[in-house]
């Protein structure tokens, strides 16, 4: 198991506990706010919370900070405290941060100093939730970086009934289907001769512009 | 194309919209806030902004939102707003309503008056998050609903060398490698003798219990 530090006890820094801990996990989380830190440490007894300010590396170092394995900043408004805290960390010697940023910008500046990975919650969100509005028949999409993408789908009609043969998506779209799950059976990796049914779920891969022009979601 | 409304925009709202006209459909835009409504409009030339309070229902039915596709309310911290402008967005017929909320209850409650789709972003992408911290090699998870999961990931040392066949995976640990994507080259869809080499980006699916048990996130 491996230890990780999660700056910013709000929705989004209590999930990641609440996900680092189920995993088995070691966690510090730690956060500006005495009166949150102290309703919140009976909600996470498995995980280790401190009411500290994280822009002051004295008090990091004081928390061992520096032997963690990773650390996530997770401050959403008070920007500032998000890029003194991220450059904190990452002086202090800790191998991978990632830091949530609220703007293009903020992003980019986070990065200069050295955070590893960036995350935009709401904009990563929208952009996915948009995708399944859009469609009757998309459920999910998922952005896998650069310009691929993943959908996962109930069959659209003018695929149903068909083999993958048929379909010959790869030549004809350059989409890939990834696993066939039938109403009610686990899913499976298809062959040639799979033929999609209605009622069927699907995860198609491919670019995203491919995607996007296709007739999961135009239908 | 299809038309959509859109309640609230902050960080997601706005979001939605880019991605929906990226896709060719109409999006009205409502927020109540008129200065922010003045200073986006700018910058979405191809949408409809408009300063309105949606708990109003007069006001939605002016803006005819009951002939519209489809409808996501993303106000955040305003939980008031947020279920009233849901409740008349289903009493007016709109097919399909997703809605943000901010807690487990505030979704129920969302649910009970009829949202369709109910999203908490900081949760969903702090479960996200925590998963691509805690394994080195990891790059992405994505949560397909149920007890399904696919984890985008740079192969384990264990994995490097070996064929699908050796592995054995289905067998062993009830996972399957959808895709194969070589350093620099496009994925595949991999056969029982293709080999995993140091450097390649893989997808695997399976049952979240089996991910979080596997060498992915157990390195
Ligand atoms: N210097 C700091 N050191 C530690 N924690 C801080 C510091 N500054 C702010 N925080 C904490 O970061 C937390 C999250 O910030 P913010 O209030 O912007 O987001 P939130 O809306 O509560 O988060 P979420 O969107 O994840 O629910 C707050 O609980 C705040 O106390
Ligand atoms: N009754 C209402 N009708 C229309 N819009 C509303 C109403 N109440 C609140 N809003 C708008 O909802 C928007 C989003 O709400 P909120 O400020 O809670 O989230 P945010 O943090 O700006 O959003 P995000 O997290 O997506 O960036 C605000 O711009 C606000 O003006």
């Amino acid at each position: 198991s491996r230890q990780f530090v999660i700056i910013g006890l709000g929705r989004l820094g209590t999930a990641m506990i609440d996900t680092l801990v189920s995993l088995g996990h070691d966690v510090l989380g730690i956060d500006l706010d005495e009166d949150l830190v102290q309703d919140l440490a009976g909600n996470y007894p498995n995980a280790h919370l401190v009411a500290a300010d994280a822009t002051d590396d004295s008090v990091l170092r004081d928390l061992n900070v520096a032997n963690f394995d990773g650390a996530a900043v997770v401050i959403g408004e008070a920007m500032e405290a998000g890029i003194l805290a991220t450059a904190n960390l990452k002086e202090l010697g800790v191998p991978f941060v990632a830091a949530r940023a609220t703007s293009g910008l903020h992003g980019r500046v986070l990065e200069k100093i050295g955070a590893d990975r960036i995350i935009e919650p709401e904009k990563e969100m929208g952009a996915q939730l948009a995708r399944t509005i859009a469609s009757p028949v998309v459920l999910d999409y998922v952005d896998l970086g650069e310009d691929e993408a993943l959908i996962e789908s109930e069959v659209p009609e003018e695929w149903m009934g068909k083999s993958l043969t048929e379909l010959a998506l790869s030549r004809k779209s350059g989409l890939t289907i990834l696993a066939v799950k039938p109403k009610g059976r686990a899913g499976t990796i298809p062959k040639g001769d799979t033929v999609l049914n209605e009622g069927d779920v699907i995860v198609v891969g491919g670019s995203k512009k491919n995607l996007d022009k296709s007739k999961l979601l135009n239908p």
